[in-house]
């Protein structure tokens, strides 16, 4: 189950939600320089990492982000 | 210090010695799908798990990987 952010989508949700999230997706980019997608897959550990960030159990942030459109229904 | 193996240089190290290494190449190339590069980025903790393989300190497995034309020097 991959974990691929959209990010396209997430330049539409508002920061106070999504700002983390985009954020952290920036440092990812900038670490790889990785700016040719529209979307970002990232590691299965960093799902529980941004949710320390986010103050929510994994599978909680998961749900809410698949709600914004953000992040692959499988996931 | 990135870790960069020239795909196409390991090829042309026998087997004996290369062996261990093509075979863990090929293994993140079918977990990736990654089958577009004549060069594989891998993990900085990735050397030290072929370290073990090897049975050699990491720097002295990236010496060696280093003189076989495989590995860039600056790794
Ligand atoms: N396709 C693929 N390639 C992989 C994977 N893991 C490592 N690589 C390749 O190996 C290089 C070095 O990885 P690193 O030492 O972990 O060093 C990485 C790592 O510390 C960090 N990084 C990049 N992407 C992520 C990510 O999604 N999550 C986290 N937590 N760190 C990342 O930035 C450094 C540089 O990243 P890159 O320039 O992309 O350079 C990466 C990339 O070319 C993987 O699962 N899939
Ligand atoms: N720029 C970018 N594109 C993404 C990302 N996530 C998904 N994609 C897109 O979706 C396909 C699958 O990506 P993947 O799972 O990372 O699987 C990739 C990845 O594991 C590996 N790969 C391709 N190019 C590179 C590269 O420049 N560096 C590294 N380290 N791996 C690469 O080969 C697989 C197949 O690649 P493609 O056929 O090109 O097809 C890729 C790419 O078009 C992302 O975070 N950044
Ligand atoms: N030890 C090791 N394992 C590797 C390497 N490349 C791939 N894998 C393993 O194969 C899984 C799928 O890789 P992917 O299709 O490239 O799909 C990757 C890739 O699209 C992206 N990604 C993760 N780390 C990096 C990175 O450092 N650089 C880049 N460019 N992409 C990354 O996030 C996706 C999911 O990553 P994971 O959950 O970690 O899941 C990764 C990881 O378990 C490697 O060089 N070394
Ligand atoms: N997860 C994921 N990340 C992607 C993908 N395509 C590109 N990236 C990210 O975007 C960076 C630049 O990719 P590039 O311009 O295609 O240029 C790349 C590519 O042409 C080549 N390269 C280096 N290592 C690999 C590798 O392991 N596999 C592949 N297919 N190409 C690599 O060298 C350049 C630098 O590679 P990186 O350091 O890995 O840095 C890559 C990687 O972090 C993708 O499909 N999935």
């Amino acid at each position: 189950a991959q974990i691929i952010i959209d990010l396209a989508q997430l330049d539409r949700i508002p920061p106070d939600k999504g700002g983390p999230l985009a954020r952290y997706a920036a440092a990812i980019q900038t670490q790889r320089g990785d700016y040719n997608g529209r979307v970002l897959s990232i590691r299965a550990d960093d799902l529980r990492t941004l949710a320390v960030i986010y103050d929510q159990p994994p599978g909680a942030l998961a749900e809410e982000l698949i709600s914004w459109g953000v992040l692959n229904p499988e996931a």
